[in-house]
């Protein structure tokens, strides 16, 4: 079946949210997501928590239009968060 | 302001730079100047000068780079990163890469050399990102005319933290 444009687009956002949260916030990538343990809060969330307060958005821990925004704004390459 | 973690810093206060290559976007005239002018933004509020070197290893070196270049940091093509460097010390301590694939100028069409220069050697000199947007440290670039470009408070109070203010 072809992909609904819908799930086309959120299939997109993630791809976009996943590599700036590991370019920049240290989001680790998960090989076995379907091992992940139901306790606990989702890694990405919480990154994207992190990624709001820096940037002063509303603190959501999801990817909306203003968190968007500025994730495809042109950028400097060293991750905010350091460890 | 924020610094690198395990604040880092240069022992000396005269550093070397070179620059490696060119981009063909610009003459060669206009990338010296960008990078002058860029380093001039922090030699101006703090005891730092930078000596030009041509045919050795420099402190900071400068240089214009596609994709993947060997330093597991590869760029992304047109837009999105735009440059990377890397915090005070040997080897890639202190470097400056630039992506080739973006257009660089030095007026307002595309992405400012000298600015996006200036905001790369504060990483090489020990700061972090700012979360103050009106910091040249912030992470996202934003266009200033280099002609009316001064250095914000936030990023003077950083890099004076580090190495003092100016002599002069």
């Amino acid at each position: 079946f072809p992909v609904a444009p819908e799930a086309e687009d959120e299939g997109k956002t993630l791809q976009l949210v996943e590599s700036y949260l590991q370019n920049f916030y240290d989001l680790q990538k998960d090989p076995h997501p379907h091992l992940r343990s139901s306790g606990g809060e989702n890694p990405l969330a919480s990154k994207l928590k992190e990624m709001q307060s820096f940037f002063g958005l509303e603190v959501t821990g999801k990817p909306d239009l203003d968190t968007l925004e500025v994730m495809k704004k042109p950028r400097c390459g060293v991750p905010d968060v350091l460890r | 302001y924020a610094f690198t973690p395990g604040n880092p810093k240069w022992k000396r206060n005269n550093l070397t730079y070179r620059i490696l290559n060119y981009t063909p976007k610009m003459t060669r005239a206009d990338v010296d100047e960008a990078i002058r002018k860029a380093l001039s933004v922090w030699s101006n509020v703090t005891p730092l000068t930078f000596q030009k070197v041509e045919d050795e290893v420099a402190d900071i070196m400068i240089s214009f780079a596609y994709r993947d270049h060997r330093d597991n940091s590869p760029f992304d093509g047109p837009n999105g990163q735009l440059a990377h460097a890397f915090q005070p010390g040997e080897g890639l301590g202190g470097d400056v890469h630039m992506d080739e694939e973006e257009a660089w100028t030095k007026d307002g069409r595309g992405y400012n050399l000298f600015i996006v220069l200036a905001h790369e050697l504060g990483h090489s000199l020990g700061l972090s990102h700012s979360n103050d947007p009106g910091a040249l440290m912030y992470p996202t670039y934003s266009y200033t005319d280099p002609s009316e470009f001064r250095l914000p408070q936030d990023d003077i109070d950083g890099i004076q933290a580090i190495y003092g203010r100016s002599n002069a």
